[in-house]
């Protein structure tokens, strides 16, 4: 299985529909300090299910909305879709899976499975065994990398599970 | 369950070896069970010894150092157990451009059975990609997918 | 005491929102007392808001727009009471080339009154040095001063 | 006041003498990863009367002591000395200052003003007011500079207070 592509909209500093086509291979993010790259990592995180506001740099889910700019009023909705191509790693029928997220300035919440409205606990049954999930060591960043050489031992065993 | 581990821990512990010695052009590394008998109790300590240094702390290394050496044990990992897809944030940052040619080359090798989404701001990363996406915030506060990229 | 500390405090913050909008071409930040009504008791709270983008959560700020942040906040501290030398351990480290740009133009100025020793691997960064000294491990593990460049 | 000059000998990767000699203005250290940068950050620091080998990213104060490589045998002590210019900033009639510390492998320490042993108070007592000790904001690192931002705004107070 792949990550074919990632649409984000209203998603943090994507007010308008954004869609990432990602090939195999190796896809580099390049731009700016604060043009939004870490943005699109954040999304990933989100669409696969993310609980933590704060891993997300925010202090409440509903900071992950874009709030507006000088020229743009905020948004009333996050959206994120991910699709992933299937070569039978997924326990479905279908050859692409696509996983969507949304979340309503009011505070309801949406998980998708193919456009049909689902729990979290659906796309996490799903991707079980994979490694893909919002806390996967495929997620990584310099803070997360540099942690994992000055971790307890306990905290580092955790890692080698995940892949066992 | 603990065959399980058992056999996972040493695998990836014998690519975390290899790894971090091409990714150091040499020195030893590992990683060792500790603080309990039982395989499923026990905690993962690691060493890291760069060529020509003596075995100390893995504290006392440098940020590079320390970077490069995480690298070598998540694609220790990876080498293990690939995951479908990896995205790394600004790992290369305290990479010099020797360790960051070093890094690249075994990216694009395990590029071949795991997707990469690498963002940076090293000029030699960006060259190793197959694919280069740029994100602009022309208008503040806006961020828009300007360029796509393809080699050949 | 709490005459001296209001003093700084202010002119510290205006410094903090001048240098802010140096380094972010545009923008605006300040710092705020809160927690108590007692200057002396009060923590500091800071906020960042750059050019276009609306006032949120400086937690919410990419990498380099917190460590260009930090360095505003670090220099306004310097124009009010210039240290004798400042010495940089790779703060650059998480900074585009246009953000190196206005760091090395701050960090210029503020050298003519404090001695700035700043550890770096970015070559903007250095062009911007008066000396340059070089550190290398040919023999492994031990440190020797190899090259001592001088401008002029 | 200004720094003069930094001699190593003995402390962490710096088995021989070195001497840096420092200038009014930008000084850059550079070179690849691992080679003895930051050491030189540490041995500054170390100088001024640093007491937690935690923040030197040691262990055990004994750590900062040259323990030897594959081509040299570990040394038995670590010696810094730091020279600084007195324009009239510190309360003593020299125009030069040299602030010296050495660590004993066998544990036993000093400190030295001028070459004369001294207690590490006196050290501090001199430089007090200045700015510098090895707490300072002027010695600055990047994990430190993006502390400043998401420390609480007690220990945010903390810095503007040095400097009032
Ligand atoms: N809900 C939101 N609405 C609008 N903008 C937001 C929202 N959340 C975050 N942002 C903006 O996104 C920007 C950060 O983007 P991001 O972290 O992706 O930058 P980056 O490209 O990774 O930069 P760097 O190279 O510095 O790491 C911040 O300037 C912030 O103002
Ligand atoms: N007591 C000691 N004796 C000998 N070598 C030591 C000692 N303490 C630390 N070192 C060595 O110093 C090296 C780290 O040096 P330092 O942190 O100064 O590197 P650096 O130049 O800052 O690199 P980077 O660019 O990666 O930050 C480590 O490889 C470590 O082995
Ligand atoms: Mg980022
Ligand atoms: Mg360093």
């Amino acid at each position: 299985m792949h990550l074919q592509s990632v649409a984000l909209h209203g998603f943090k500093s994507f007010a308008d529909k954004t869609v990432l086509t990602l090939r195999p291979g190796v896809t580099a993010i390049v731009g700016p300090n604060g043009c939004g790259k870490s943005n699109v990592a954040d999304a990933i995180r989100w669409a696969l299910g993310e609980q933590s506001p704060k891993t997300l740099r925010g202090q409440r889910m509903e900071d992950v909305i874009f709030h507006g700019s000088v020229s743009r009023r905020p948004l009333g909705l996050a959206e994120v879709s991910l699709v992933f191509t299937n070569d039978g790693d997924l326990a479905v029928p279908w050859s692409e899976v696509m996983v969507g997220r949304r979340l309503y300035r009011d505070g309801e919440s949406e998980y998708l499975l193919n456009r049909t409205a689902c729990r979290l606990k659906d796309i996490h049954d799903l991707f079980l065994g994979t490694g893909v999930n919002p806390k996967a060591y495929a997620l990584m960043e310099q803070e997360r990398l540099a942690h994992l050489l000055t971790a307890r031992p306990i905290d580092r065993r955790v890692f080698i599970e995940e892949a066992a | 369950a603990q065959e399980r581990f058992v056999q996972a821990f040493e695998a990836i512990n014998a690519n975390f070896q290899a790894l971090f010695a091409r990714l150091f052009e040499g020195g030893r590394a590992g990683l060792c069970l500790v603080e309990s008998e039982d395989p499923l109790e026990a905690g993962i300590e690691l060493q890291a010894q760069p060529r020509g240094k003596r075995l100390q702390a893995v504290s006392l290394l440098s940020g590079g150092e320390k970077a490069l050496t995480g690298l070598a044990l998540l694609f220790a990992i990876f080498y293990f157990r690939p995951s479908p897809f990896c995205l790394l944030d600004e790992v290369d940052a305290p990479l010099d451009d020797a360790n960051i040619d070093r890094f690249v080359r075994v990216l694009r090798e395990l590029s071949a059975q795991t997707q990469f989404i690498v963002i940076t701001h090293n000029r030699k990363t960006m060259e190793a990609a197959d694919v280069l996406y740029g994100i602009t915030m022309d208008e503040p506060g806006l961020s828009r997918l300007v360029s796509v990229t393809l080699k050949d």
